[in-house]
């Protein structure tokens, strides 16, 4: 069962927009699909339309019950949240999360409750995917060695090239001393606008450092995307036919041929 | 002296872009100023042209240094580089940072390391601007504890209106028990696009929320303020008679009016 994180410590790139549409475009093809809200900042929650204050147990009762607890059986389960027919799963987050990393910390194997927790519902689901928070700390690193591939949003900006080298270290020493397994599994280029020079510049930079791992698939700005958040629905549901759409449909189904060559 | 601190755990709401173009506003205006870069990203030592591997000592070494001593004179000083005439002075960032959390976190006064800090240079600056990664962990805890006023650089989007409540009770929690003089200095919007009807949704909704703390200036989306960081120079340098440089330099105006009007 592929697990993809969507990480990037750089803030704003397009991590959430990413994981939600991307979850939404799986479940909408009939994979049972988890999406998995990591940030405590909860976007990926209200994305998808769950209304926090009704929220019965999230990431971070999951994470605290791993804590002190090596059974990881039925921890995941009550967190687990359906939306229905054609629509991912989703554990949320709400603002105790920023509370995680104090209980990670203590916890022996700290980098792993996260990996665990997702072990237990593995013959449930087809797809897992992960929003990641923008920093590379601890609950970052939870994902990391959860995951069996990485997603990496580039926002087309200078500011966001800059944080490159250092994410790449990350993933190399999780990968060597955690997760022999993760690989990086696309870098997608998003808020692009052909018609910008920086925007160009920075693909052939993003080009140049990952090759084929590029995703074909390139997100334009599309103000769609950023007004579907407000009515708690995936643009890929929402405006179907809009730019920000057709280019993450286009996207899953990248994903998923790639996942099928494997 | 007022010290700023420029916050907001939302990712990529131009935190960097606004404490840099303040900072460079305030030092051509001929205030002493001091930027501090606490963002282990580095954006703001980048946006001000330093080349990080020339680096000698930075925000890390600062902290480490106070973490297992109380005199706080000549701390800061090493870490301080100047730019020139007319040009903020700079305590950089590098990937270092990104282990402060761990120093901070071991040290008697937590959250005070950054006070006692900037304690030590408090005559020789008319102005210190701090940035803060996005993140409410123990760094921008610090900032908030040495601050007299905060900026909250607010994006025109949907998903940075979630945030403002925790940024909100954060800042409570810190006034109440740790810095009773930290106030709201301003609240500006930023990326803001008035033909975009969720940007005027954001406007109404902050200016609901904060009223007279948001700011009289507007930060339009401009690629400039994108372009500028490749250069190593602040847009209000390098592009100043772009939209987004004229808006930084109105900004500036704004918030030199209210510290004389205090
Ligand atoms: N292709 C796009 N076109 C236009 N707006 C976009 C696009 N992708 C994302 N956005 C908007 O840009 C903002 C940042 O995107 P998003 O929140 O997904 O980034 P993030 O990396 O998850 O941020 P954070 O670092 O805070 O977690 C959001 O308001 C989102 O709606
Ligand atoms: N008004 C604007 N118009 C156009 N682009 C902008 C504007 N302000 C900032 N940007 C660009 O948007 C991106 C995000 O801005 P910036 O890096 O300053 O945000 P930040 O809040 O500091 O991000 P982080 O959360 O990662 O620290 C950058 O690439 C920046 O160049
Ligand atoms: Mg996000
Ligand atoms: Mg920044």
């Amino acid at each position: 069962m592929p697990i993809w994180g969507v990480v990037n410590q750089k803030g704003g790139v397009g991590k959430t927009t990413t994981a939600v549409n991307l979850a939404a475009g799986l479940a909408a093809k009939g994979h049972r699909t988890l999406l998995v809200d990591a940030d405590p900042q909860g976007n990926a929650t209200t994305g998808l339309g769950v209304d926090k204050r009704a929220v019965e147990a999230t990431l971070f009762d999951v994470f605290s019950a791993l804590s002190n607890n090596a059974e990881s059986d039925g921890v995941l389960k009550p967190a687990i949240l359906s939306l229905g027919e054609g629509q991912p799963d989703i554990v949320p987050a709400t603002l105790d999360l920023a509370g995680a990393e104090a209980v990670l910390l203590n916890a022996v194997g700290k980098e792993l409750l996260l990996r665990d927790a997702l072990e237990s519902v593995s013959d449930e689901y087809d797809w897992i995917i992960i929003d990641a928070p923008p920093s590379l700390g601890l609950i970052t690193i939870n994902i990391l060695a959860a995951s069996s591939e990485v997603i990496v949003p580039m926002q087309c900006e200078f500011y966001a090239l800059e944080g490159l080298s250092q994410l790449m270290k990350t993933i190399d020493i999780v990968k060597k001393r955690i997760n022999p397994e993760l690989k990086i599994g696309r870098v997608i280029l998003t808020m692009y606008d052909g018609r910008n020079k920086l925007s160009r510049q920075v693909r052939e930079e993003v080009t140049e450092f990952f090759g084929d791992k590029v995703a074909q698939t390139i997100i334009p700005r599309n103000v769609r995307l950023s007004e579907a958040p407000g009515f708690g629905e995936p643009a890929l549901q929402l405006y179907p036919s809009s730019k920000g759409a057709v280019a993450y449909a286009e996207f899953t189904e990248e994903v998923l041929n790639l996942c099928a060559a494997h």
